[in-house]
Order: structure tokens, then sequence, then C-alpha cells
């Protein structure tokens, strides 16, 4: 296999293997000492490095954005287009004005690989495989859903306690190292402002809560903000999307991600469904892989400039 | 590796609320192994559900039973999934 030699010859049109995106972000890092970083945050059961790619531009304790995609790893499309966002940002930091003046302003952090294990293991053994890979005491059942195991909810309606289950809970909230990580990289930095999680497939774009019917204090702002996104996203493809709260717009879900991050004080917490219509689901073509990334960057944008307008 | 041959992605409309309710029903019934793909949302919205060969067929006769809408999304995973492989290996080489 031709590895690429560097991340203009990377090819973003097709899936690619874990080891294939560690090496993108490597090489990544490489090509941009001055903007790009690599932490690694944590490691996963089996071992694997929880990689998080850091984009900055100077300055100590700046406001920052944190997207990750990959938490389901069979929702391809979205490992895929994290890493052509990562690209994306090295390429048009000091061409476009409105990401140059988010990144001399704040950080942006890009965690493209969330769950390594369930991505291997989607790869290797189970395309349908969605949870992480740690065994459950007592079960045949291995994984526990980690958009059910945040300290938010965890354990109310919307998740499940059997470990067979795609949306098994886990014994205890944080359980699982993957989303433990992103726990104390979240409360050790201390100045997230913004939190978007990418998920796939159903074309939403969702804010909190969803383990609870209760209205998020700042709705207004997040509804109006959300509804500037998918109309952005929109304006390229005609792709459509709906949006609101988890709990009004899909269904109730306990222990969800984004919940937490809002209750840590993060106001725009924001998850994103994306394509497909309802021809292909989680198998989506490569070939859609680059109009997705595109279309979803507007959305992803038009959060991201708000929130480097709001800073609070 | 896990193979889906015969595994069939069936999209469900439910009429009303209490088809919705039937269908949310569904995500307890083990014995069918169903894997939702997008889970219930509200009638305007299909549940997507992939549903193992052994269990297509009494799967299918239980939506008839309910006199439930339903379509076929996927014919065959595996098809896909081999398709899918297919394009990774083409490209890569």
């Amino acid at each position: 296999v031709a590895e690429p030699r560097n991340t203009d010859s990377f090819d973003f049109s097709r899936y690619h293997t874990i080891s294939e995106i560690y090496s993108f972000q490597d090489m990544l890092v490489a090509e941009n000492p001055d903007l790009v970083s690599k932490i690694v945050i944590g490691q996963s059961y089996e071992g694997r490095a929880l990689n998080v790619l850091k984009f900055s531009t100077g300055g100590t304790g700046r406001p920052a954005i944190w997207i990750d995609t990959g938490i389901h790893s069979r929702e391809w499309v979205t490992q895929a287009s994290g890493t052509w966002f990562a690209k994306k940002i090295v390429s048009n930091y000091g061409r476009d004005p409105a990401l140059t003046a988010i990144l001399n302003k704040m950080d942006i952090f890009v965690e493209i690989v969330t769950n390594p294990d369930g991505f291997y293991y989607s790869h290797n053994s189970n395309r349908m495989w969605r949870k992480t890979r740690k065994p459950n005491p007592g079960s045949r059942c291995a994984g526990v859903d980690p958009n059910r195991n945040w300290d938010a909810g965890f354990g109310g309606p919307g998740a499940s306690s059997n470990p067979c289950s795609e949306t098994y809970r886990g014994p205890r909230a944080h359980s699982e190292s993957e989303v433990q990580s992103i726990v104390n990289f979240v409360k050790t930095h201390g100045n997230i402002q913004a939190f978007v999680s990418i998920h796939s497939y159903s074309q939403m774009l969702l804010y909190p809560y969803g383990y609870t019917r209760t209205p998020v204090k700042d709705q207004t702002e997040l509804h109006n903000l959300a509804k500037k996104a998918i109309t952005d996203l929109a304006s390229l493809y005609g792709t459509r999307y709906r949006y609101g709260s988890i709990i009004n717009t899909i269904y109730q879900a306990s222990g969800g991600t984004i919940d937490w991050t809002y209750n840590q004080g993060i106001k725009y917490s924001y998850t994103f469904e994306l394509r497909d219509t309802g021809r292909y689901g989680f198998i989506l073509p490569a070939n859609q892989i680059i109009p997705t990334a595109t279309e979803t960057w507007l959305a992803l944008m038009a959060i991201m400039d708000h929130a480097s307008k709001n800073t609070y | 590796k896990e193979t889906f041959v015969g595994h069939q992605v069936i999209r469900i409309s439910a009429k009303d609320e209490v088809q919705l309710s039937l269908i949310k029903d569904l995500e307890d019934m083990v014995e069918f192994e169903l894997d939702f793909w997008r889970g219930v949302t509200d009638v305007e919205t299909p549940v997507d559900v992939r549903v193992p060969f052994h269990s297509l067929q009494s799967f299918k006769s239980h939506l008839e039973s309910l006199n439930m809408d339903y379509r076929i999304m996927i014919e065959d995973l595996q098809t896909m999934l081999d398709e899918e492989q297919e394009e990774m290996e083409s490209t890569a080489r």
C-alpha cells in the first residue's frame, strides 16, 4: 500500500484504518509544528493512545473549542470527516479570515478516533461494532456505549443496564477510560467554551438535554445558533437537517456526552448526526465523505465563529 | 470476522403514536436480536433496524401482524460491506 508521504497526498475520499489515521496525525504535526501539536489524553482499554490534535497560535489558557468524532466506532463517516477537518484547519489558517480570527483568539482540539478499540474492531472483526471493547464481568457481551457513560442523568431512562445492549451505560459513570480521559482533559483545561461531538446518521444538530425535558438555560441562543448552522450546511448541497434538544428531537438518552459538558459550564455543546438520510445508513459510500465533511464544516464554522465572538 | 450475509436493514414507518410505541416495544424483544440503526423518535421519522437472517421471516410476520408499514432499506448487508471493503483495498492499492 502506497503510504502517503505527506498530508497533501492523503486520500480523504476513502475510509482509512486506525493506523493510517494515526500516521496522518503525526504527519500533520510534523508539517505544521507552529500550529499543530498532539496530546495523548489517555489510553483505551486495550492500550491504544487517545490522540487529540491541538491547533493553537500561541498564548496560554486560551478559551478553546473541542471537536470529537468516532465515539461510536461504526460511524465511519465521522472519523473520516474529523480527518478532513484537521487538514482544513491547517489549510485555512492564514487564508480564511473567519478561521484565522478564531485561531488568533481560541485553541481548537480535535479527537478523531475517540473510540479506538471499537474502531479497530469494526475494521477487523465486526463492522457493526458501536461500543467500547472492555469485557463486562459476568456477561458474554463486551463493551459499553460511550455516549451513555457520562455523569449526566447517568442510569436514567434512555440507556440500558444490559451489557448485551447497544446502549449499555456501563457499571458506573465514567467507567470507560475513553470517557474518563476526556473528562479529565476538560476539567484540567477549564476553559473549553464549545464542545461538538459528532455522530452519524440521520442528519440532525442537537443540543442538551437528553436526560430531562427541562430546557437548558441557554436554549434560545443554542436553538438560534443551531438554525444558523444547519442553514449554512444546507447552502452547499441542500442537505436537510433537523435541529433541537436531544430529548425533543430524537429520544430520551441518559449519560450523554454533551449533557455532561453543558453541565460543566460549556455553553456551546452540540451533537451532530451526519448523513445518511436512509439509503446506506452507517455504510455511507466513500464518495460521500468529502461532500459530507465539506457541508458539515460550514455548520462547524458557524458554531465556532459564534463562540469566538461570544466568549464568556 | 463477523459476516452479515442475509441480514437486512428494515425501515419501519409508524402510522401513529400507538404504532410508535409498538415499535419501541420491539427494542425489548431480544429473540429477534435486532440492531437499531435509528431508534424511535417521532411518527414522522422512520426507524431503521438491522435484522439478522434467522429472524427475518418471523420479524416481518410480526410487523405485518401489527399492520406496520415497512420497506427494505438494505437488501443484503454483507454485499454492501464487501463493496466497501473492496473499495478500501482498491483505492489503497
